[in-house]
């Protein structure tokens, strides 16, 4: 039944379970945390390797010899221009201050998905499952699509675009320096179990913008009664802090960290429990109600709390939720770090459900219909949205200036190698 | 526990089966044939898949017949269990008569035929 009991898979299995668990990639050959390999933890989480077998190459580091000879952050920005004999990363990307995107995140950060198309026998062909490995191989995560540190083009076909492809755009030296540091289950209290897979070097690496976003897991608990299992305010400061003092020691000057608020998630309800879930569309049998109590019945719900028809246990939560954002905001407002300026942004989901509904759309369109829980790509790109136009607006230093060389750029290095 | 999540994933799996031999008006063999056919090889998916079929294939194909919903299935199939002392957890209404009945009789529908051989299986 197990197949790594067998001897010869054996050390791929153990290999395969460490990358996971540590959330590294799992083929990376320098062991520099960046992978030429897409999935298990590889570059659809973190910038593409350009040089897996030399550990001083990878997206994020500051220029080596400013990259006259070789391209050692990967931003496919190297040599020297002919003309003058100055090097083209010395002149596009000097003074214009590149910057990457680490999140640190749960299963919303990674883009848990679990396609429809997988359960809907109406609609069920040869193509529906073609992505089934990748998938897999990813947790049912799709960071590469995320809306902090997606790099793909979005299948929903909204204009948004991720965090990521926005400081790309605004400074193409930002090319492949996104980490998406996320895991399924994740909340303030086990981050610290793989935090240690960020990769940045203080004195080696660019700075970067940190966004903390442990949006649910700290109060979206299993049991039939979640309440007591929900981190306390006292408990999140704690561990909050205990980040906070990690990403000083690791971060580069004139980083950023910027936390970001928990929601109130009773708007999950409202919107879907009585809609019908993907299974029981065909015959019209199962709401999502009875597929919220099936799931809390055998405690494999990702979130009883809100996943709930219980009124006062839905408020518990969002109680608890809104405690644990006043917390965030106090940690911003009361704490000074030497690496990095601190900020806090709210989880402001109402806010992209009135957009959203100013194209004339549904809010139950916003979320992931098998689950019936996640924020769903479109959200996840509004989310991306909302966050970028709110710092934009109140903190315009922490994405960094528009580089006037973006056209050269383009003009001699091109896509600078993709993802 | 990884238990509920299999017993999850069973009454999924089953639900879709039943819901393609519905949505292609064939038989629940037929169904089970074409999803395992809609799965990559990659990753031993399609010869997993007409493995399980051919270890629960007769039971799943017996039990739909007599319009057992995925719930009775699974809990026959014993990917699903009532921990005892606990609620009994199912995503469809459950029968009219009594759930234990229910699953006596889903054994002795088991018990009953021959074990069916699968044409294009071999």
């Amino acid at each position: 039944s197990d197949i790594c009991s067998l001897p010869f898979l054996a050390k791929i299995c153990q290999e395969i379970k460490s990358a996971i668990e540590h959330s590294v990639p799992f083929k990376d050959v320098d062991s520099d945390k960046h992978s030429v390999f897409p999935t298990l933890r590889g570059y659809h989480w973190r910038g593409r390797d350009c040089n897996d077998s030399d550990d001083m190459v990878y997206p994020g580091r500051r220029p080596d010899n400013w990259d006259a000879h070789q391209d050692s952050n990967c931003n496919g920005i190297w040599g020297v221009d002919p003309k003058d004999g100055i090097p083209y990363e010395k002149k596009f990307c000097e003074g214009s201050q590149p910057r990457g995107i680490i999140l640190l995140g749960d299963s919303a950060g990674a883009h848990f998905h679990f396609p429809p198309e997988w359960i809907t026998a109406s609609q069920m062909s040869l193509k529906s499952f073609f992505n089934l490995p990748t998938a897999l191989t990813n947790e049912l995560n799709w960071p590469q699509l995320s809306g902090a540190t997606g790099f793909l083009n979005s299948t929903s076909g909204i204009k948004e675009k991720s965090i990521y492809l926005r400081l790309r755009k605004r400074n193409l030296c930002n090319h492949r320096d996104y980490q998406n540091i996320s895991k399924n289950g994740a909340s303030s209290q086990n981050l610290e179990r793989f935090i240690e897979s960020l990769s940045r070097n203080a004195l080696l690496d660019q700075p970067a913008i940190v966004i903390y976003a442990m949006i649910g897991n700290d109060v979206c608990g299993r049991k039939t009664d979640p309440v007591p299992e929900m981190t306390t305010p006292e408990k999140f400061y704690s561990k909050v802090m205990e980040t906070l003092e990690f990403l000083n020691s690791h971060l580069p000057d004139g980083s950023h960290v910027i936390l970001y608020g928990l929601p109130n998630g009773t708007f999950l309800w409202d919107y879907l429990h009585d809609k019908y879930h993907p299974l029981g569309q065909l015959n019209k049998d199962v709401t999502y109600d009875q597929f919220y109590s099936f799931l809390s019945c055998l405690q494999v719900t990702p979130c009883h709390g809100w996943m709930s028809s219980n009124q006062t246990l839905r408020a518990l939560t969002s109680e608890r939720a809104k405690q644990l954002s006043d917390t965030l905001k106090k940690i911003a407002t009361s704490k000074k770090f030497k690496n990095f300026n601190l900020f806090y942004v709210d989880f402001d989901f109402q806010e992209i459900v009135k957009e959203w509904q100013k194209r004339g759309r549904q809010p139950w369109e916003l979320f992931e219909p098998v689950d019936g829980f996640h924020p769903n790509e479109v959200a996840l790109l509004l989310l991306a949205d909302v966050f970028w136009n709110k710092v934009q607006r109140q903190w315009p230093d922490v994405l960094g200036k528009e580089n006037p060389f973006n056209p050269q750029i383009e003009q001699v290095f091109g896509d600078q190698g993709g993802h | 526990n990884s238990n509920d999540h299999i017993c999850v994933g069973c009454v999924v799996v089953v639900s879709v089966i039943e819901q393609l031999a519905q949505v292609h008006n064939s038989t629940t063999q037929a169904a089970m044939e074409t999803l395992c056919s809609y799965l990559p090889e990659k990753l031993f998916l399609k010869s997993a898949c007409h493995l399980v079929v051919r270890i629960v294939g007769p039971d799943i194909i017996k039990l739909l017949s007599a319009d057992m919903t995925a719930d009775v299935v699974c809990h026959h199939l014993k990917f699903c269990e009532q921990v005892p002392g606990q609620p009994l957890c199912h995503l469809y209404p459950l029968p009219k008569e009594a759930w234990k009945l229910t699953l006596e009789n889903a054994r002795q529908i088991v018990k009953g035929s021959p074990t069916l051989k699968y044409s294009r299986m071999s």
